[in-house]
């Protein structure tokens, strides 16, 4: 049973597993980061999947950005400084996160600002 | 978020956790969803981190992250992370980095390194509490001996407290969502409660990573902010993890 007002707390739930029912919503893939690759080149089988996604993610968090800043003017500052960010990022992971703007066709701004989301969002 | 590491009587080490992620970042009336939640879970992923053909260790990422919220050096550590909130937060450490002081390491980066470079629990465990960090952070560790479990609260430059598993105290699991231990949680996103309870019934001699699973299945600490569970056992190097859902009623965090 559940309170049927906030916080909607549950009994204890029981024999959830394996997962099903209506709070599974699917599996999750497996793939293969290969460390003795180039670093710009580690990411590319599992962007080549998972483009489309991240594409529409990237969106979703512009659309929300320009609805914060109507003028564009936020978006223009990720895509013209963040890319010089790139550089001072640590390596291998500054390498990696341009090989995952090349193979995604994401600008480099924008797949920085998801990789240093977390200090970003303390915001 | 809520990260567990339980001990079971058999001295058996489990790390389970629920990722949320998207607050307040655009509400979908018509689906009651956070909309860079739902975006995210199509992006979830496991990765087998490979050098010379070897698994190095294993996580759950969103694609295109390079950073580590969740991972596993099997038959080593299990390291996952919790978003903590402080007023000495990220953006002050973004403006150090950007003005050029660049001594800090930014958060996932730091749990990266530290899956693939750090060959036990203890050497985890230093690395997570004495790196200066550009953002505060709750990290949450499992290791692969009675006892290996902890709660590290990191502010940007210290180690604020270390909570570690105690079985003579009685204390056979560490149980994080995203507020200091030794204080109360918001009364609004009052996570912890309902888990502690959860885990206090299901009792030691029953943990495991199925009991587990039904403990981070139960409202609110299942909620709409909930993008993936995943499950790890450091002594079998496994780790599953699964796409959640939350079905009305739920909180919307």
């Amino acid at each position: 049973s559940a309170q049927f007002i906030p916080p909607y707390t549950e009994d204890c739930r029981t024999d959830m597993y394996p997962p099903k029912g209506p709070t599974f919503k699917g599996a999750v893939s497996w793939y293969t980061v290969d460390l003795d690759l180039p670093p710009g080149k580690r990411w590319a089988a599992v962007i080549s999947d998972k483009k489309a996604e991240l594409v529409s993610m990237v969106q979703a968090i512009k659309d929300l950005a320009n609805a914060l800043v109507p003028s564009g003017r936020l978006i223009e500052l990720v895509d013209v400084s963040l890319p010089l960010m790139a550089n001072t990022l640590p390596q291998p992971f500054g390498e990696e996160i341009k090989g995952i703007s090349a193979v995604s066709g994401v600008p480099l701004g924008e797949v920085v600002l998801f990789n240093i989301f977390y200090e970003v969002f303390t915001v | 978020c809520t990260s567990i590491v339980a001990e079971d009587e058999k001295g058996n080490l489990f790390h389970a956790r629920n990722l949320d992620f998207g607050l307040f970042m655009g509400w979908d009336i018509k689906n009651k969803s956070w909309i860079i939640t739902e975006k995210l879970k199509p992006l979830v992923v496991n990765l087998d981190f490979r050098r010379n053909n070897q698994t190095v260790f294993k996580s759950t990422n969103f694609a295109g992250y390079v950073g580590m919220l969740t991972g596993i050096k099997p038959r080593t550590f299990t390291l996952t992370m919790n978003e903590r909130f402080s007023l000495d937060g990220g953006y002050i450490g973004i403006l150090e980095w950007i003005f050029g002081k660049r001594d800090g390491i930014w958060m996932s980066f730091l749990t990266r390194s530290v899956l693939e470079n750090a060959n036990s629990y203890e050497e985890a465990k230093t690395l997570l509490a004495q790196t200066k960090l550009l953002a505060p952070a709750y990290f949450i560790l499992g290791g692969n001996q009675t006892g290996q479990g902890c709660i590290i609260t990191r502010s940007r430059l210290l180690s604020i407290d270390v909570f570690d598993i105690n079985l003579k105290l009685g204390r056979w699991f560490v149980l994080e969502t995203n507020y200091d231990h030794w204080k109360e949680p918001l009364f609004l996103d009052d996570r912890r409660t309902p888990a502690i309870k959860c885990m206090n019934q299901t009792t030691q001699s029953n943990i495991s990573l199925k009991t587990l699973y039904d403990v981070l299945s139960t409202k609110p600490v299942l909620n709409k902010l909930t993008a993936y569970t995943t499950l790890m056992q450091v002594s079998e190097g496994t780790l599953e993890s699964y796409i959640r859902d939350c079905p009305n009623p739920c909180m919307p965090w």
